[in-house]
């Protein structure tokens, strides 16, 4: 996945059953953000792999004042890509159980 | 303490807490 300063990862063990799972996600390089951030530290959130959307969640943390509107992209995109690692992962762990 | 939730309108919880200094990427 591209770099993109933020981080995002699995915050607890992912049992490749349960569809909201929690995630963590912390900025690694604040110089890859157009906005001011404010060092807040990491953020735990939970994910619902099935019904949610990465760019709504990242919307949220916008609106709550954890990003600058200017990084809810960036923030969406990484999320977005840990989550489709994941759900990558669970296929293949299906497969292989096949 | 130092961690911190933040609530979203539309009810989402975002709890905030420092990132362990290891996992930070070095500058």
């Amino acid at each position: 996945a591209e770099d993109t300063g933020v981080r995002v990862e699995l915050a607890e063990e992912d049992d490749g059953k349960k569809a909201s799972i929690a995630l963590k996600l912390w900025v690694e390089d604040h110089k890859k953000l157009k906005g001011k951030y404010k060092e807040s530290g990491a953020i735990e959130f939970t994910f619902d792999l099935e019904k949610e959307v990465p760019e709504v969640v990242a919307q949220e943390m916008v609106e709550s004042g954890l990003f600058h509107e200017s990084d809810g992209k960036t923030v969406g995109k990484s999320i977005r890509d840990r989550v489709a690692l994941i759900k990558w992962r669970r296929e293949r762990t299906v497969s292989a159980a096949a | 303490s130092a961690t911190a939730q933040v609530v979203h309108s539309a009810g989402r919880r975002f709890i905030v807490s420092p990132v362990p200094e290891a996992r930070l990427k070095e500058q």
